[in-house]
């Protein structure tokens, strides 16, 4: 489902964000995505969406090579892919129902059903009661929770999230996690990159691990 | 040195982010704030540093009552205050070095002192490499240790740090609390707001607990 082949990231002033990746992620699997601060963590999840283009390489998504893919057609591959951004990227003037009901809204479903479902996922984050609240009015970790219900609101094939319980509580952050399991028991191939010990250790999914752009360990069932 | 009596915090809305908050936190002390996402950790920083105001109650900051200060001398309270926020707020046009120069910059100090100092600083939280770096070119915890740098260059005698490890890996987060610890050991109150269990029970020191607002718990060597 997802196949990188030979994937090199070098930012300007010769970063090499990421160098050499090749690796294969099948249609419905769990990875975390783990490395120290500044590995490529996020360089990778910028290159599946194509918000950063790779310096060399192939990369694959269901089968479309996304180096080729024109222009226009990228806010179709966003759209098979929810993403939950490191920091968030939430609309200030739109409030939280708004900021979720969009994702819906560009898939063009009917009002019925985004006034259904909205309320719906918001409160598997635990946000029900904040549905009218804007983003300059949350806490850090309730802003995270919009990005997360608005990323997998739509159920995408890919659910890719960076770093989704940086800024939660443990408690709430295992809940967090158990949601996307639960979105991945449905047929979601879940990517989560984090540097959450705990969380790592207690789910025992396959882990890959990065560091200096390089993947330096893959394991089934892993461990930090 | 930090007094707070009493001290409630309602946002529109009716939501009472802190409630009834009296607390003592001595000069030279280290506290971790913990407690669930949106149980008021931001807002008690916020403020300490009169970035919001107590709808009732009262803070005193080295015996001043910050209620009555003027609105001319906030500056001055907040260089007494090195803080390192949630959301990092750094200046986009500016780069990483010219980021941290601009807090010893705003206390007078000479270009000799800060072309020695700067560098130094960051060196000390790993970006060394990254100083003519902008904000929008740097990884979630590189931005965040940024922040940090530039909290604490001015050797204030107060730093508070709201959520300063959330996006770091858990060998750096270590690294940036044992620099905390020695910051506080120089004399500087240290007070953290923090997720991050691991790191509290490490460290053992006074934990304030928050949960809706309210003050649960408060342990000299506490635990998360
Ligand atoms: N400007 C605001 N207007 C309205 N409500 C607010 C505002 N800022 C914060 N809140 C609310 O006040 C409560 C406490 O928020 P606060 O940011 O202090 O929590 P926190 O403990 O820092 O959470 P986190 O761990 O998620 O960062 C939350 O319910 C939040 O939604
Ligand atoms: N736009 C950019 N221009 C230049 N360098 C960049 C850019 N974006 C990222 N980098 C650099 O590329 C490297 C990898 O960054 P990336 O954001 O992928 O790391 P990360 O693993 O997500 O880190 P973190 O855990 O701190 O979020 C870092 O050295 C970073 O400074
Ligand atoms: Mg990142
Ligand atoms: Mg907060």
């Amino acid at each position: 489902m997802i196949r990188l082949r030979r994937v090199t990231k070098v930012y300007k002033g010769n970063i090499y964000a990421l160098e050499d990746v090749t690796l294969d992620i099948e249609k419905g699997e769990f990875a975390f995505l783990v490395g120290p601060s500044g590995s490529g963590k996020s360089t990778f999840v910028k290159l599946l969406i194509k918000e950063e283009e790779p310096t060399s390489g192939q990369i694959y998504i269901a089968d479309t090579n996304i180096n080729e893919l024109r222009k226009w057609k990228i806010p179709y591959l966003r759209r098979k892919i929810g993403t939950v951004f490191q920091d968030y990227k939430l609309i200030p003037h739109k409030t939280v129902f708004q900021n979720v009901a969009f994702a819906l809204e560009v898939t063009g479903k009917s009002r019925h059903v985004i006034d259904q479902q909205v309320p719906e996922v918001l409160k598997l984050v635990g946000l029900g009661h904040k549905l009218d609240a804007f983003p300059d009015e949350l806490s850090g970790g309730e802003q995270q929770r919009v990005s997360i219900a608005r990323a997998f609101i739509n159920r995408p094939p890919i659910l890719l999230a960076d770093e989704p319980t940086g800024n939660v509580d443990p408690s709430l952050a295992l809940g967090i996690v158990k949601l996307l399991e639960k979105i991945n028991s449905a047929g979601t191939t879940v990517i989560m990159a984090t540097h959450d010990k705990e969380i790592v250790n207690t789910f025992r999914k396959r882990v890959i691990a990065l560091e200096n752009g390089r993947v330096i360990r893959d394991q089934d069932r892993g461990v930090y």
